[in-house]
């Protein structure tokens, strides 16, 4: 699925950093 | 109006969601900031590196108004509640909808035939960028400009497009969801509360919510226009590469 890279991170970053 | 006469009951769910829309002024600045960042960088490079066209800066817009609806997509209570998988599914599903929806409720906002609102704050004159736009490009915006007018006509207002929002995001149509139940629930739970906002705040128009729903369909199909619209450009490489926009459009038609 590396095609779904960006949006995969863009949904599981984590914010409070 | 944007907004309905104060005082009349709104649905919670409604002010729920209008609460979770983003700071238009917040994303405006973001996204400008972006632009004057690439003009930045064309002019260093100046003479080395093709210059960006028009259509290559609206795809940077454009890139950069879907990380934006990403962002509120994750801020949602409800879309809070899906794992990853789900979400990421939903998303590639209705990611262009969301995108010609906020060009569009923009546009019903902005109120002039003439010209276009961008989310930059700058304004286009409709004939000259018809003049320039190849033909496919031209029926997009005539066909955008005229669900425009209709929504005008109805004088959608903003909670409705918040509400607009919620059922594309959670379309019960899509397929292999992990959580289809909750996501059926959410979109009948979202549907309700449009139907009693437009009932007890436009008592008059009875036949307004189907009037509202009826918009939906044809908003899908402009934004799947878009879509083929995009693709096309991409294939003759005049779109800015590793972007989301680029990520999302292969997603869909994997």
């Amino acid at each position: 699925k590396k095609t779904h890279a960006l949006l995969h991170y863009l949904l599981n970053k984590d914010d409070s950093k | 109006p944007s907004a309905p006469p104060a005082g009349l009951p709104v649905p919670t769910l409604v002010l729920e969601f209008v609460r979770c829309e983003q700071d238009e002024l917040q994303v405006r600045s973001k996204i400008s900031a972006h632009l004057a960042h690439l003009q930045q960088e064309q002019n260093s490079r100046s003479g080395k590196a093709e210059p960006l066209s028009t259509f290559g800066l609206m795809c940077h817009v454009a890139d950069q108004t879907l990380f934006s609806i990403v962002e509120w997509a994750r801020s949602c209570t409800f879309f809070k509640e899906l794992k990853v998988g789900d979400q990421m599914k939903l998303l590639h599903n209705c990611w262009s909808e969301l995108l010609v929806l906020d060009y569009i409720s923009r546009q019903v906002h902005h109120g002039k035939q003439d010209s276009i609102l961008l989310i930059t704050g700058q304004e286009v004159e409709l004939g000259s960028l018809l003049a320039q736009a190849g033909v496919t490009l031209a029926e997009l915006v005539q066909g955008g400009q005229e669900l425009v007018q209709r929504l005008q006509e109805l004088q959608l207002d903003r909670r409705e497009i918040a509400c607009f929002k919620y059922l594309i995001l959670f379309n019960p149509d899509v397929k292999l969801l992990e959580n289809q139940v909750y996501v059926e629930s959410v979109y009948e739970q979202v549907s309700g509360a449009l139907l009693e906002y437009t009932l007890c705040v436009y008592p008059q128009h009875v036949e307004r919510f189907s009037q509202l729903l009826l918009r939906l369909p044809e908003l899908r199909a402009l934004s799947v226009q878009a879509e083929d619209y995009l693709c096309y450009k991409h294939l003759s490489g005049e779109v800015p590469c590793n972007n989301l926009l680029i990520e999302m459009l292969h997603a869909k038609r994997a």
